[in-house]
């Protein structure tokens, strides 16, 4: 079993230690508060008060046993990146960081983050997209150019199949769920009967999807 | 044109801020400390300085007009309580707010909050995920039940069809894209050949995912 050790236990540290023991994994939890110690005991296999700063406290963490490490300190992004570089030094394979902005992100590469995250920026980008449309719930990007949208069916869409919409052929993408109260038809087939309000999770190029909330919804 | 406001530019409300201005919307933009209002005025229509805790500052920003607002404070819970109330009693329509923890989850839930986000929080989900499992790059939840994850291709599907695999038949889940490089291949047709290396977009019911993780792939 992958040995993981979460490091600050703010929103996003906190979080994930809750998710792991969910997933029935064990971690190490560690903060220089006790109030957070206290908070997280419960979730994680072990709770250690310790300011990483200090690379001799790292060892005797005995982090160099740690399969991956994630680095969660925001305000203070020196704490963040001294103890990333004290990790990389200690030969630990996977540490993943979150960035606080654009200058954290590139030092954090500089010095060999494996994975660099912005929980903030990347939810802001869901969220704005929502707002945008009127017809779009969420999106997710899967590159550059391609995405998944979740989309409301409107009155236009109201009682047609998939087969005579034939929405793959007019705009490129293609319909690969339904969500229709709390249940969701995947990949539903061609004589599949929408109903206005259905959420419609589409994938296709962002410029196709663009099309189709235009003109196809 | 939607009008939408943005009160608080720490990491969330900033990045929505970037991701409005690169979609073309209109936005006002405030924040009470003058460090973040000059940061962020050439991305916002306008750009505020002002503590929103005020109802009659709410009303001289005229944010009746507003059709939406976004309260993005975090650590100060009791400013994005009370600014989300006076919003509500001012009418406006849309009032999202970021929340910090649970209890304040639940006091914006109360007093009307129309959306309420937990940008680490789920940030936090699809990380737990993609380190639990050594071939889930990501996992976003569609429902309580229903997720699409990204899973690296491994040698057992190497050079195979999707009509060879028979995903659907055999596991319930469907695979409705393949990443190949920079490209997306979107809603495959049966004769794709797989790849080892190549990310499957597979949606599904969690239970279906669970086995094609395990024993598909
Ligand atoms: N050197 C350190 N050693 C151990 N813990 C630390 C250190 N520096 C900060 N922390 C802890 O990390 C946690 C997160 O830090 P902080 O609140 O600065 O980040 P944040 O970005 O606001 O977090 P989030 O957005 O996840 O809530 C805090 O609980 C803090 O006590
Ligand atoms: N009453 C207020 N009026 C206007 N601005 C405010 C008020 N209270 C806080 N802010 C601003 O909101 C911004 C975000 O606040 P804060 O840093 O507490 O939240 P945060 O949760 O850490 O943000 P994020 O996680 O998005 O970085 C700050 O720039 C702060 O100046």
């Amino acid at each position: 079993m992958k040995q993981i050790a979460v490091l600050g236990l703010g929103r996003f540290g906190g979080s994930l230690v809750k998710e792991f023991n969910e997933l029935g994994l064990d971690t190490m939890a560690v903060d220089k508060s006790i109030d957070k110690v206290n908070e997280f005991s419960q979730y994680a296999t072990h709770t250690i008060q310790a300011n990483t700063l200090d690379e001799s406290t790292l060892k005797q963490l005995g982090i160099r046993n740690f399969d991956l490490v994630v680095v969660s300190f925001g305000e203070d992004i020196e704490a963040s990146i001294l103890t990333t570089l004290h990790l990389k030094e200690l030969g630990i394979k996977q540490v993943w960081a979150k960035a606080q902005n654009d200058y954290h992100h590139k030092v954090l590469e500089k010095i060999g983050a494996d994975r660099i995250i912005h929980p903030e920026r990347d939810m802001a980008k869901r969220v704005a997209h929502h707002i945008a449309s009127e017809k779009i719930i969420d999106f997710i990007e899967l590159s550059k150019e391609h995405s998944i949208v979740e989309i409301i069916a409107s009155e236009k869409l109201h009682n047609q199949t998939l087969l005579e919409l034939d929405i793959r052929a007019k705009y490129g993408c293609s319909i690969v769920g339904i969500q229709r109260n709390e249940d969701v038809i995947v990949a539903p087939l061609a004589e599949e009967v929408l109903h206005k309000g259905d959420v419609l999770i589409v994938i296709g190029h962002n410029m196709d999807l663009n099309r189709f909330e235009e003109k196809g919804v």
